[in-house]
């Protein structure tokens, strides 16, 4: 299973609807400063729901809501291509899966989230089921976020050995 | 919970020797303060930068911490692999000649897996797949314009400001 | 004591509205949270990037943030001067277009004083008046080659890692 | 009043004794990771006297002493041109000062620190009042190290408020 595409939907920086080609292999991104670079990683991180709001350096969810747009509502969808066997013909056949998450910023201003698989509602566990059989990251041990790496060069030893716990 | 610890601590071990050794050439060992109860202690890192005595993290240069951190960063991705991984700004206290071996390092993983690296040194960009390109325009918010480096595109946004 | 502190205080804010101008065309603010009684509350910092709205420190990106600190720093040295000032790869956040008005405010400040920058970055090496690149010598240790920039002198050792 | 040489003998990853020109304006240092660089402004901050072993990334002051030579002494002396008037002539002349500081580690491993003004030993006190004198940096606030700008950042408002307070 691989990654193919990432579509914002009034998403930190980025208010209008963008899809975002994610290829195969090695890419960068490159930009000016202040331009959107890591509101991207962001929202991979929103929608597999692998962080919390202050590691999206957001103080509350419906922060994450794009100020440049003006609509109440934000979404981030990752789509995946897979190889499966189909269940007639018993033949290996490429699909491609949807996940979404998408927030509404409701009147008292409290957040209302929702998960979706393939356009339908599920709940956090089953996507983070879903993800885990493909594969895909479910916690946050695979982004290493800007500053990352010089705060683990300057983490005393007891800090360090505790981020080996994580992995037994 | 030990026995589970210990075994995951003799993997990263081993895997950060090997990885160290890839990004320097160097030599590179993690030692446990107290291997009998490892909850008890912490964890040291001693390496030896090829060339050099060994030393501790503390004393190291900028540039010498941060490749012993990814070393421990890809040896962890080892022993606990997935499809993804994403990397933020990881080479900023890297020169040029380090810089391009991390990229090395990073286009032999992506031959079985998806990594995303957002960068500002042009060797980083030269060495990936495909590059794509942010910008920030005035009242439109953030445009991705993407673009392929494989096909030696000139990257006008790049150029511009990865020098 | 808390005379002293406001007074120092209100040179700091006015040196710093004009420094974060100066490297981004933007607006700066320092503001007292207890303006009364300054030791009980901490310093916020608001500012507007040129064509953005107004935001705290924290939601800013990397490369924002540090151009903020940096403003905040030319403040601090505008208001207590001294002969010799010395920054130690303080544009690492920064992208090229940065790094440049970065150099350029040094420039400027160091026609009255000596300014010592250590960078990797070629922007910043091509602005300055003279570079001196450091080598580490198998066995004979750190060592220093001279060399000017304004004679356009080229820099073997310095491109073949600044890029 | 301006730095014109830094001289270091046996200090850090500097064991032969090398002699660095400072000139006016602006002086950029580059090199690869590891060559030595903050090394330099680690001397500048020992000669200086500006800054604690640990802001210098030695645990004891006799980890300053090169390992890399054989002798238990290390020195770091700084050259400074200055314009004074001649008592004699009333003339403006140009002259050079040197402030020196050396380390020698004992037979008991503690430190003997000592601190010459143009050849004649001096209290620390009085390098700081000479330095003050000519305009030079005597606290550590003139220097910014290698991630400070993060760790500026990174701060809290309280904190941040506190770099204010030693302006005062
Ligand atoms: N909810 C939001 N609505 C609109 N804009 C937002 C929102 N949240 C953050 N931003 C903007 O996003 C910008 C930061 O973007 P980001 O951190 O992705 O930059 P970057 O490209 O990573 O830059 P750098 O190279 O400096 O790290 C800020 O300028 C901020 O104003
Ligand atoms: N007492 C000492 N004797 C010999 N070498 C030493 C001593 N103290 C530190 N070093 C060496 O100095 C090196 C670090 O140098 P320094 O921090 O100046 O590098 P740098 O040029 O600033 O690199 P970077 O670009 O990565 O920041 C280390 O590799 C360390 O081994
Ligand atoms: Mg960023
Ligand atoms: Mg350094």
């Amino acid at each position: 299973v691989r990654a193919d595409a990432l579509v914002l939907d009034n998403f930190k920086s980025f208010p209008r609807k963008s899809r975002i080609p994610i290829r195969e292999g090695f890419t960068t991104i490159s930009g000016p400063n202040g331009s959107g670079k890591s509101n991207l990683i962001d929202a991979l991180q929103f929608v597999l729901a692998t962080s919390s709001s202050k590691g999206m350096r957001a103080d509350r969810l419906t922060d994450l809501i794009s100020e440049l747009g003006n609509k109440p509502t934000a979404s981030v969808a990752l789509e995946f291509v897979g190889t499966f066997t189909d269940p007639e013909t018993k033949l290996p056949i490429e699909r491609v899966i949807q996940c979404k998450r998408s927030i509404r910023r409701r009147k008292d201003k409290s957040a209302q989230v929702k998960y979706h698989l393939n356009g339908n509602q599920i709940r956090l566990c089953d996507l983070h089921d879903v993800l885990r059989h493909m594969g895909l990251p479910t916690s946050g041990q695979n982004f290493v976020l800007q500053n990352d790496v010089i705060r683990l060069t300057s983490m005393g030893p007891v800090p360090r050995r505790q981020v080996l716990d994580e992995l037994a | 919970k030990k026995t589970a610890f210990l075994e995951a601590f003799v993997r990263v071990r081993d895997a950060f020797s090997k990885t160290y050794y890839e990004l320097g050439r160097g030599e590179g060992r993690l030692i446990l303060e107290d291997p009998k109860d490892p909850f008890a202690g912490g964890l040291q890192i001693k390496v030896r930068p090829r060339g050099k005595k060994l030393s501790r993290m503390e004393v190291m240069s900028g540039g010498e911490k941060a490749l012993t951190a990814l070393a421990l960063i890809f040896a962890l991705q080892e022993v606990n692999p997935a499809a993804l991984f994403v990397f933020d700004e990881v080479d900023k206290d890297l020169d040029g000649v380090n810089t391009k071996i991390l990229a090395e390092a990073i286009r032999r993983r992506a031959e079985e897996r998806q990594y995303i690296v957002i960068s500002h040194h042009r060797t980083m960009l030269e060495l990936s797949n495909q590059t794509l390109g942010v910008t920030m325009r005035k009242d439109f918010g953030s445009v991705v314009t993407g673009v392929t480096v494989d096909q030696s595109v000139e990257l006008t946004t790049e150029r511009a400001h990865a020098a």
